[in-house]
């Protein structure tokens, strides 16, 4: 038997919207531990992974751990019908469910249920080193979105580059190119703070940094984490009960 | 010329 309740929905709506343009189908993975999904997008350019422990949950019972398969359009439609202020209950039995059963309940008298049918999603899981990495950059995720939502006016690519003036993000198409810079800040409301061992600097798809930027509502910050030569790391952290990350490879120079 | 490397050939399969 799965069945947890998380007090404030909408997190988990959040989360949802955050990767349904990038994820068609994928699993959600529960366990006595947490609600974890991982998948690859249709491209198999970028990878996401979702985290939610299982102490975001208010009551949470996982018998034994079970994949169950959401196509995340259809969860999203479902997921439209949530109050702004309703729980969630999460409900499906333990051998190979048919469906998952997710009760809506807010301050009134009010209960919603819904079944979303499930599916055997076949998916490759990787293996995501745990390793350290060159730069770290925290920044105000609404600050990070519109960078990304600004540089796409002039070409596809952005170059990140994190040096000892701070990072620099950078794009440059067939009607010009523009730069942004961004600088360590101490200040409360733009605070950006820059951890550098040694200067990285690597080119992205926009197209897929904006796709990460639908994730902006879970988090007021963002965490950037670039190595030479290895997927940029875009992490929206969930308080302290999870995460939502998206791992996308670098352009490299042919 | 930049060309789009895939998230598989930085990551093993678990």
């Amino acid at each position: 038997m799965f069945e947890a309740q998380l007090v404030e929905g909408k997190t988990f709506k959040a989360i949802i919207e955050a990767i349904k343009d990038l994820v068609v189908d994928c699993n959600l993975d529960c366990s006595e531990e947490e609600v974890a999904i991982q998948s690859m997008d249709s491209a198999h350019v970028s990878l996401v992974a979702v985290r939610l422990s299982a102490s975001a949950f208010s009551n949470y019972r996982c018998d034994r751990p079970n994949s169950l398969g959401i196509n995340t359009a259809n969860m999203s439609k479902i997921l439209k019908m949530l109050g702004k202020d309703d729980s969630i209950t999460f409900k499906a039995e333990d051998e190979s469910p048919d469906s998952l059963t997710m009760l809506f309940e807010g301050g009134k008298s009010t209960i919603a249920d819904f079944e979303l049918k499930l599916m055997d999603i076949e998916t490759e899981q990787l293996g995501i080193p745990d390793t350290p990495y060159q730069c770290t950059i925290q920044m105000r995720a609404d600050e990070f979105q519109r960078i990304v939502r600004d540089l796409q006016v002039l070409g596809d690519t952005c170059t990140i580059s994190c040096g000892k003036e701070g990072v620099r993000f950078s794009v440059t198409g067939a009607i010009g190119n523009g730069n942004i810079l961004v600088r360590s800040s101490d200040e409360d409301k733009d605070k950006v703070t820059i951890n550098m061992e040694e200067p990285v600097e690597l080119n992205f798809a926009l197209r897929y940094l904006n796709f990460f930027t639908k994730a902006t509502p879970l988090a007021e910050n963002v965490v950037i984490s670039m190595s030479p030569d290895v997927p940029v790391v875009v992490e929206y952290p969930i308080e302290e009960f999870g995460h939502v990350k998206f791992y996308l490879a670098p352009k490299i120079e042919e | 010329e930049t060309v789009q490397t895939y998230i598989r050939q930085y990551y093993p399969l678990n």
